[in-house]
């Protein structure tokens, strides 16, 4: 079978698909002091899954709100740099007015994705804590 | 009262996958 580290290369998603890629991913986001970003789409992906489950309102709402305030409400920070403005406005709108709805992080997950895969995960892939690895 | 931090931690570890 194809040892897990080459499957990681083939794209982002089975990297995020495993848990020690995932650890390793980390570990060289974290020396590029982007691993929020990570975190983030993680978040967001958590978040849109809350709705299958039986949650209460209220957790839902301090969750949406406790995800907005680590990485949208600062500017300075790695997530929200990369977030499009018109995306920021919408997430802040949906906290502000309560409209807590499962798909409203999709958009910024969907933009931090591209930039992973853009950038970070190729990266990584040519990265001496990979290559070691490998 | 879960603090806003471990709501965000489980949140996070809630969607990674789980060990093969």
């Amino acid at each position: 079978p194809t040892p897990p580290y080459l499957k990681w290369a083939e794209s982002l998603h089975s990297l995020l698909d495993d848990q020690d890629g995932i650890h390793l991913f980390r570990t060289f986001l974290k020396q590029e002091e982007c691993a929020d970003m990570l975190d983030f789409w993680f978040a967001c992906s958590g978040f849109r899954k809350l709705e299958a489950n039986e949650i209460n309102e209220e957790k839902k709402v301090k969750l949406a709100k406790a995800i907005y305030k680590k990485y949208i409400l600062d500017n300075n920070g790695i997530v929200s740099r990369q977030i499009k403005p018109a995306t920021k406005s919408f997430i802040k709108d949906c906290v502000m007015k309560l409209h807590i709805d499962p798909a409203m992080f999709d958009q910024a997950q969907t933009e931090i994705q591209t930039m992973m895969e853009e950038n970070t995960y190729p990266l990584f892939l040519k990265s001496d804590i990979y290559l070691e690895y490998t | 009262i879960d603090s806003e931090d471990d709501l965000l931690q489980e949140c996070i570890s809630s969607a990674m996958p789980k060990k093969k």
